[in-house]
């Protein structure tokens, strides 16, 4: 019997283990992830490891994870993320444990810096975090300074604004007494419907350049590619929604996007490095399929999430 | 109102509507 592989594999608000054969494929260790979790709309999911080169990578679900080039360590250290974005949260989020990896994935990119978030839409989105956290504002229990150990702002708000922790705390709890009678999944629900709606939300960048050498960024997200100048991510200059496009492809650091329109000349720029196309098409294809996907009647199952979970 | 400014926000997410030509034009002269 060959020697089982030892795993573990951290969600947004767990940690679990696993023991692995070598011939386990990375669909089947995905699966007993979901099924642990009680996650059923897998499809926005995947399992990231740290690669022998040091970079963040996508776990290849038709490949056995021996096979990957998965940094040695032991156990063998897997995250659970979210990969794809839907493009309407409230349309699209399912179940209560769906919406809330969406929630805490995205606080943290936000409170991170990872994605820029105004000063006013910060507190906003700071107040419904603690709704979901606490529930209902009340005297009794929530006694001064119970914020105080809470992550709340992103830094560069802090920095930006010369306000105490006290004034930011208050102007937070002002809030919090207005979401009074809001579940605390609603108010993860609330969380994700504003923070869908700003500009780095949800969108994969990438450093690219033009044939004449200047550097750009691609963004790839679910309704597309676009293309920032190199100081403003949060401003799409030029735009490649999923409809316009026939097809996409590479060849070593060149990325080609082909047009519906036969007339139209191909779109070419490219890479850093071999790897990073990899990455480019592999987020576009996935993304490309779930856009088809939502313009297609539900599948059965789909349906009988949704009868549940209105249940 | 903090809501409606972070929606409004949803417009800035798409870059704005133009040929494939007038693309390469912009793109070739970054």
């Amino acid at each position: 019997m060959p020697k089982p592989v030892n795993v573990r594999v951290t969600t947004m608000d767990a940690e679990l283990e696993f023991a692995i054969q070598p011939n386990t494929t990375g669909k089947q260790l995905f699966d007993q992830v979901v099924k642990t979790v009680g996650l059923r709309e897998v499809w926005y999911f995947g399992l990231q490891y740290t690669d022998t080169k040091g970079f963040p990578t996508w776990l290849k679900l038709d490949k056995k994870v021996s096979a990957q080039e998965v940094r040695k360590e032991n156990p063998l250290q897997f995250k659970f993320r979210a990969k794809f974005f839907p493009e309407d949260v409230p349309e699209e989020l399912i179940q209560e444990i769906t919406q809330k990896l969406f929630f805490l994935q995205v606080k943290e990119g936000i409170l991170s810096d990872e994605v820029y978030c105004p000063p006013e839409t910060a507190v906003l989105l700071g107040s419904y975090a603690v709704q979901a956290k606490f529930g209902d504002y009340s005297k009794d229990v929530h006694k001064s300074g119970y914020l105080t150990t809470e992550r709340l702002l992103p830094q560069r708000v802090l920095d930006q604004h010369k306000l105490s922790r006290e004034q930011w705390e208050e102007r937070i709890e002002v809030w919090h007494t207005e979401h009074r009678g809001m579940l605390k999944e609603d108010a993860m629900l609330e969380y994700l419907k504003i923070a869908q709606d700003l500009e780095m939300y949800g969108i994969n960048y990438f450093d690219i350049k033009n044939k004449k050498g200047t550097d750009l960024w691609l963004g790839v997200d679910s309704l597309g590619l676009n293309i920032y100048e190199h100081d403003d991510k949060l401003t799409p200059k030029i735009g490649f929604p999923w409809s316009e496009i026939r097809n996409i492809s590479f060849n070593d650091k060149k990325f080609i996007i082909k047009p519906i329109d036969k007339k139209a000349p191909d779109f070419v720029f490219y890479a850093p490095r071999l790897r990073i196309n990899k990455r480019i098409l592999q987020l576009c294809m996935g993304n490309h399929e779930l856009y088809m996907r939502r313009r297609k009647p539900d599948t059965i199952e789909v349906q009988q999430m949704k009868a549940q979970a209105k249940e | 109102e903090a809501k409606e400014k972070a929606r409004a926000k949803r417009a800035n997410k798409r870059a704005p509507q133009m040929d494939w030509s007038k693309k390469h034009e912009i793109f070739s002269n970054f």
